[in-house]
């Protein structure tokens, strides 16, 4: 029996709606840790991981650990039917072929529940180390988001490069070339509006834009948003989810021949 | 010249 219960329901739509344009179907697995997935797209270059834990939730029952197959668009389809204030609750059976969300308005007046078939999904798994990264960007997620979309009118690729100037994003297109310098900036009011530059060495990786982009429909999760980098490994875009865990995107590298 | 890496290339399947 698993039944999770999150009273900011509209978390779910977000994460849903950050993840669905990478990745079709998933494997969702429940454990006393909490709610979680890894998905590669289908050309696996880029990888999204999930967390969600346990404590986040108001009510969380797992009584064994299980592992749901979802078509993500059939479950935005139906989490579009919930309202941004509802209360989102999701039940299975063990063993069963079939994933209940229910929703509830905040008032109680209206209560929707929605039977989802589950599937089968043959997806790969890979262990991803813990890595020391040669330089770690903290910025706002909405700049980021910005910088990705403006760049993608010029080129197809950005090469985010750290060094002591800041960090970098460059492209080249038919048209010419753009290059967009961030440098750290501490002295804000809001610590949501800071970037902040680790760097141990510096960095320079190529990655195409067009997943980039897609990693930014996730920007509604978190302001900030934290890229870690190391030459010849692939990039970590982390959006943080407060209080419960976080959405990674993993994307490989361009590599020179 | 670049060709775009894939993940397997980074990362062990478990």
């Amino acid at each position: 029996m698993l039944e999770l219960r999150l009273v900011q329901g509209s978390l779910f739509k977000k994460v849903l709606d950050g993840i669905k344009d990478l990745v079709n179907d998933a494997n969702f697995d429940c454990s006393s840790t909490g709610f979680s997935l890894q998905a590669m797209d289908s050309s696996h270059v880029a990888l999204v991981a999930l967390l969600l834990r346990s404590e986040g939730f108001e009510h969380y029952r797992c009584d064994r650990n299980i592992s749901m197959g979802m078509n993500l668009s059939n479950m935005a389809k139906m989490f579009k039917c919930a309202g941004n204030d509802d209360i989102i609750t999701i039940k299975a059976d063990d063993g069963g072929d079939t994933v209940t969300f229910m929703f509830e308005s905040p008032t109680q007046d209206k209560i929707s529940d929605f039977e989802m078939k589950l599937m089968s999904i043959d997806s790969e798994h890979l262990g991803i180390p813990e890595a020391e990264y040669h330089a770690i960007v903290k910025m706002p997620s909405s700049e980021f988001a910005r910088i990705c979309r403006d760049l993608s009118t010029i080129g197809d690729t950005v090469v985010i490069s750290v060094s002591k100037e800041g960090v970098k994003f460059t492209t080249k297109g038919d048209i010419g070339i753009a290059n967009i310098v961030c440098r750290q900036n501490t002295s804000v009011d809001k610590p949501e509006e800071a970037t902040v530059i680790e760097m141990n060495e510096p960095v320079s990786l190529t990655f195409a834009l067009r997943y980039m982009n897609s990693f930014t429909k996730a920007t509604p999760l978190s302001n900030i948003v934290t890229i870690s980098l190391s030459n010849e490994l692939p990039v970590v875009v982390e959006y943080k989810i407060a209080e419960m865990g976080y959405v990674r995107f993993y994307l490989a590298p361009k590599i020179e021949e | 010249k670049s060709s775009q890496g894939r993940l397997e290339s980074f990362f062990k399947r478990t």
